[in-house]
């Protein structure tokens, strides 16, 4: 049976930082 | 047409917390990620508030998702099919097809909407250590 980590259940969102 | 179904959204899908304890995906609840991120060290939840929904420019079938991500407000958008599951603060899986998703995956999903907050996972920044919390 997989198992699967929790991270990759929910959107990695990076902040788009400019400087 | 929907190729590449990513399987840890089926139902019964094992998904192993950063504690360690394993969990069915339709078992999850806000805590459970919220706990994860402490104890996993490098990550970080955000809140991500869904600002807009509409049918992405770029590809068609797909819907574009607009976010204001953590304090600072980042505005973020994605493209995501229809049916991918995001899972929004107490209120748990929720995406803007509930239908799909129990067809693809047989997972509930309450309807996304906008002012939904989801969960999201970012990289722990070491510029505001007011964060970090000493057991």
């Amino acid at each position: 049976v997989p198992v699967f980590p929790w991270h990759s259940l929910v959107p990695f969102l990076a902040p788009t930082q400019s400087d | 047409p929907a190729p590449s179904n990513p399987s840890h959204f089926m139902k019964g899908a094992i998904i192993q917390l950063a504690t360690g304890e394993l969990k069915r995906v339709e078992d999850l609840q806000t805590q459970d990620f919220v706990r994860s991120a402490e104890v996993s060290g490098g990550l970080k939840i955000d809140s991500s508030m869904v600002v807009d929904i509409r049918a992405s420019q770029q590809r068609p079938g797909l819907v574009s998702l607009h976010f204001t991500v953590g304090e600072q407000q980042s505005k973020v958008t994605i493209d995501v099919p229809p049916e991918h599951p995001f899972f929004v603060f107490g209120q748990g899986w929720s995406s803007c097809s509930p239908e799909r998703t129990a067809q693809l995956y047989g997972l509930a999903c309450h309807h996304l909407q906008v002012g939904d907050v989801c969960v999201s996972i970012t990289l722990q920044q070491q510029m505001q250590p007011q964060q970090h919390k000493q057991p």
